[in-house]
């Protein structure tokens, strides 16, 4: 198996994100099937360097998942609260 | 904006090209 830091080599930066994308939201989808493309997207907002430590971490990426999905139901919560409001 | 507010965060979808924030918040 390659490192993880050769999926970025070749790209150009505009194709990084992508790729980085589809390799986190396959890992993503087995964890939390019905969140896959929205923590995926969340993920993708942070630096390059971070998501490759997740593909190559599944502590790490389970840690910033967590995170990420803590973030989105304090997100939507204030959603409902704005919109009976 | 409010309006990019509700479609926060973006959704990643494979096969589909990423543009990131920019796709909620042109």
């Amino acid at each position: 198996e390659s490192p993880a830091t050769s999926i970025l080599a070749p790209a150009p930066s505009g194709d990084q994100k992508q790729m980085l994308g589809e390799r986190l939201f396959c890992l993503i989808q087995t964890m939390l099937p019905s969140l896959a493309a929205k923590i995926t997207g969340m993920l993708l907002e942070l630096d390059n360097l971070d998501v490759l430590h997740m593909l190559e971490s599944p502590e790490f990426l389970r840690s910033k998942v967590d995170e990420a999905v803590a973030v989105l139901q304090d997100h939507e919560a204030k959603q409902v609260v704005h919109q009976v409001m | 904006s409010n309006g990019s507010s509700i479609n926060w965060p973006p959704e990643f979808h494979p096969g589909v090209p990423w543009k990131g924030l920019q796709s909620i918040d042109p």
